[in-house]
């Protein structure tokens, strides 16, 4: 059986910043000074691709977006490019 | 759907295997490819050629991670799959496949024939879809690879690029759906399938089940796009494959995928120049024989040593007695040959050599009074067999019932 999957949002994290930039040109910024900008804009591209799925849109990293997240796909990106 | 314009300006367009993964035979992907092209040239008027050399419109590698001047990259195991890009110049068309998955023709791991689909339709300027029915939908869907992956968003996507197929003729021709139930019902080609029977008429295909009570009818192109329409012959060999032919080509299918390097010419199993096509086959399967039908003549061809018996081709009339001219279609079940020829069925016995029965051809579907219906049927063995005796036991009831108030009336009147 596949261990069950580890739904701490802090610790998926970097695996949804991760595949938004990859797919949807997240592009967070590195300075501590701008932590709300960039909470503002990961939320914006999470409710991007929660509405491309079909996903209930919530700008969170629930079960059903990280699932997403985690199932192998193309490599194209869905938006821009 | 999403897409680019203008796509290709050609639709004659060329692809290349650059390389080949190890994890599949070349043979095997080669077949994936073809058919992951092909799943797009059966809806548009595109048409792919292979080469081997040069620079192709659609160059397809095996890459991994950080790849030769690629702007994308692969990731290793799982996560991105493949990538292909829209069409153009230089990196326009090609296609991409991440070399650290596990690529396999079935199931087990990732089929590369779904997923090279999905990249050539990018390849050829759809973007991804939000619908999760249709092949571009961008996650990773294992589906049964044999059956046609396209939803109906894919081939509207593809289509509002490249429009539809070329019409055949210039005149337009309504496409006919043939009724099951129509008492003048005939049949292109017949064969078995494991344990189902299937009846070819124009673009479609009727499958009945020996063990369960059921008739499906469906496009041929739904389950073997590649085939054309209007089959002439078909049967199953002794090795679980169909051979199907249609003019002077064969196809072989191996459960729902037609095989590789085929068609073929009809000559290649023994046909002499002059035989156009063929009209009818039939394996006897107790002696792995099967019998080819041309015109007025049959052929024996040996499944055993793969060639033509000598002392062929003879009369049909004097080697099936009884079933005289031509024959449109047969198969064998429980040991008995059903000839088709028009509206007409012969059962025969082959051990013998005459025909048992004489029945309509549409006796396989269970169809109820009126025989116009084309839907209201359904199929169990018996039912089918005990069918037309039936009708013409009832039929005949009635004559005779009819017969004797004619005779009495007559004689009351004198």
């Amino acid at each position: 059986f596949p261990t069950a999957r580890n739904m701490d949002p802090e610790e998926n994290m970097p695996l949804a910043q991760a595949y938004l930039s990859q797919f949807y040109s997240l592009e967070i910024e590195g300075s501590h000074l701008v932590q709300s900008k960039n909470r503002s804009l990961l939320d914006s591209k999470m409710r991007e691709m929660q509405a491309f799925f079909g996903l209930t849109v919530t700008g969170q990293l629930d079960s059903n977006t990280l699932a997403i997240m985690t199932t192998p796909r193309c490599g194209v990106p869905d938006v821009g490019q | 759907y999403g897409y680019t314009l203008p796509g290709w300006r050609r639709h004659n367009l060329t692809y290349r295997i650059v390389n080949y993964t190890p994890d599949m035979s070349r043979a095997d992907v080669d077949e994936a490819i073809r058919n992951g092209l092909e799943v797009w040239s059966t809806v548009t008027p595109l048409t792919f050629t292979k080469t081997s050399r040069g620079i192709a419109d659609i160059m397809i590698a095996f890459r991994t991670r950080v790849h030769g001047r690629c702007p994308r990259y692969f990731d290793g195991p799982l996560g991105v799959l493949g990538h292909a890009f829209p069409p153009g110049l230089g990196l326009g068309g090609d296609t991409h496949f991440d070399e650290d998955e596990n690529w396999t023709k079935d199931g087990a791991g990732f089929n590369l024939f779904l997923v090279a689909a999905h990249e050539f339709g990018h390849a050829l300027g759809l973007s991804h879809s939000n619908d999760q029915t249709a092949l571009m939908f961008p996650n990773y869907v294992s589906l049964d690879p044999n059956k046609y992956p396209l939803s109906q968003d894919d081939i509207n996507g593809i289509q509002s690029i490249y429009g539809s197929l070329p019409k055949a003729s210039a005149k337009p021709k309504e496409p006919t759906v043939p009724h099951a139930c129509d008492p003048d019902l005939t049949f292109d080609a017949i064969t078995t399938l494991r344990r189902e029977v299937m009846f070819f008429k124009g673009r479609h295909v009727w499958r009945i089940y020996y063990d369960i009570t059921d008739v499906e009818f469906e496009l041929i192109s739904s389950f073997w796009p590649s085939l054309p329409m209007d089959i002439q012959a078909a049967y199953e060999n002794p090795k679980d494959k169909i051979l199907v032919f249609k003019d002077d080509n064969f196809w072989m299918i191996r459960g729902y995928a037609v095989l590789p390097d085929y068609p073929k010419p009809i000559h290649t199993l023994g046909f002499p120049r002059h035989v156009k096509k063929i009209d009818a086959a039939v394996c006897d399967h107790s002696i792995r024989k099967t019998y080819f039908f041309v015109g007025i003549w049959c052929w024996r061809f040996d499944e055993v040593t793969q060639t033509m018996d000598k002392g062929y081709p003879r009369r049909v009339v004097k080697y099936f007695p009884g079933i005289g001219l031509r024959v449109d279609a047969a198969f064998q079940h429980k040991g008995f040959f059903y000839f088709f020829r028009g509206s007409k069925q012969f059962e025969y016995d082959p051990k013998a050599r005459n025909i048992t029965r004489m029945m309509k051809t549409n006796t396989w579907f269970q169809c109820k009074e009126p025989l116009n219906s084309s839907s209201d049927f359904s199929v169990s063995e018996e039912e089918v067999h005990s069918g037309g005796v039936a009708m013409f036991y009832h039929k005949n009831v009635n004559l005779l019932i009819f017969s004797i108030v004619h005779v009495l009336k007559i004689t009351y009147s004198y």
